[in-house]
């Protein structure tokens, strides 16, 4: 199973987007997808169309050890199911603060997902806190989500230090395997600066180089494009909401460029 | 003095942006400016062009009670001052956990600024967290950077709860003073349906609906311009960077419309 965290401390930058759309592309190309959203602000779970009655058990009780996935996984889509978030979540950096183990919560969880899907992606939440570490210290793979913008490459040395840390002291199978560049405006000469020094970046020397050795810089950029904003009103994937539209184009060749990569590796 | 805290838990919705270019604008409007860069990953101070090396004692000091404000604060442009953030503020939700009267911290360290400033303005992380809450519990008046986007109306309910709280336990003089529209695309149906959406809300009856009796929701909206997000690339705010861009007339016309709404209230 390839187990992915998307990642990246600076908020708005399209990991939820890519969380819903790239889970639900994955899907429709056959592979069975288990989304969780680890955000307290539930956005991946709203966007997918969930009541806020529907979603007991939530990740925060899986985090709290008192239910199993199995109890709280919803098939959303045909070949996805999720692991909703909701409002308790706010309170679980702080109240998981004193338990011994608390960065390992989620991996413990999420082990019987092993077995029963072929691609888990966890949404996570715009900080480097509790919640993130629990991410990154259950998943082997970290996939940056980069709105290329100047403030962007500055987050980006603090999240790879990190995953690091989180590598070297809990998790030694993490790495970066992928950077997609997301809210991508093709007009602007900005974009394709930053995507340039994106590249650079990650050719260049630098003494966390082998935490992104085998990482893949995406070719598909997912572009600028309103659909994907309008489609989270409506509960619904873009493929869903507007199967013609950009947005649906990009986050299709996102994962058919996923799914070679993998075949290839 | 108008104090002010520029708060969403969304992120990436156009805080800090505001900070520095409202600030700016103010601050050439003739008002003595204090801008609070509160959020750990310091893209406020970026943005003004501080370097790593130009930010201690920064808002973590300040917080820890080691420094006074006089000593924290940095002229970085005519009229206007800057109480840094650097990365050590990560830790502080953490570290200040115990500590008595950790939601007013800040506010004590602010008392001196009263006197000294005309707008204090601080630009919040993308959380309801310990720092938000200190900075809730320091200023009289909470300004809301929305992104007219579906997503942005459902964080709006948790926001104002969390205002409500402040209010009724620590901040009697708290309430909500104004809604900017940020990052408005015109060319898209979304942006204005949200628009009329929020207008909607904050006419409608709500319980909570006294904490924002006086809030003024502004007619300026500042529109998706590339230059706002190249000018923190270069360390300028908009007016420095692009002085006849839509982003310098949108902030500026903010600013006026901020004047002229103290002048008449
Ligand atoms: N390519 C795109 N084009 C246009 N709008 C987009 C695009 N990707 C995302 N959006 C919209 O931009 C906003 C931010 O995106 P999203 O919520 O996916 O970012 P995020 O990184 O998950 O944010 P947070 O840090 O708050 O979790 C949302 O309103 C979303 O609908
Ligand atoms: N009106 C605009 N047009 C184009 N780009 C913008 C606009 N406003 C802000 N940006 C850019 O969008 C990104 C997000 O903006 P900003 O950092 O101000 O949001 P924020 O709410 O402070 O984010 P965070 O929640 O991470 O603190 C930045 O790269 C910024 O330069
Ligand atoms: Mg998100
Ligand atoms: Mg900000």
């Amino acid at each position: 199973m390839h187990s992915i965290a998307i990642t990246n401390q600076k908020g708005g930058v399209g990991k939820t987007t890519t969380g819903v759309n790239l889970g639900a592309a994955l899907s429709q190309a056959g592979q069975r997808v288990c989304l969780v959203d680890l955000d307290p602000q539930a956005h991946l779970t709203m966007h997918l169309g969930l009541e806020p009655g529907e979603v007991k058990p939530s990740v925060y009780e899986l985090l709290g050890g008192s239910v199993s996935l199995e109890e709280c996984v919803r098939t959303v889509r045909p070949n996805m199911v999720l692991v909703p978030a909701e409002i308790d979540l706010a309170g679980a950096e702080i109240e998981l603060v004193g338990v011994v183990g608390r960065e390992i919560l989620l991996r413990d969880a999420l082990d019987p997902a092993r077995d029963r899907y072929d691609v888990l992606l966890i949404d996570c939440p715009p900080s480097l806190g509790l919640l993130t570490i629990n991410a990154l210290s259950a998943v082997e793979e970290v996939l940056i989500a980069l709105q290329p913008h100047f403030l962007a490459l500055q987050g980006l040395g603090k999240l790879l230090e990190t995953v690091s840390l989180v590598q070297r002291r809990i998790n030694a199978r993490l790495g970066i395997s992928g950077v997609v560049l997301c809210m991508y405006d093709s007009r602007t000469a900005l974009c394709g600066e930053v995507a340039a020094e994106v590249s650079r970046f990650f050719k260049s020397e630098h003494p966390l180089k082998s935490l992104w050795q085998g990482a893949h810089i995406f070719k598909t950029y997912i572009r600028r494009n309103i659909r994907l904003a309008e489609a989270p009103g409506h509960g619904k994937t873009i493929f869903e909401y507007s199967q013609s539209s950009h947005g649906a184009q990009d986050y299709k060749a996102l994962a058919e460029e996923m799914l070679a990569f993998w075949r290839g590796a």
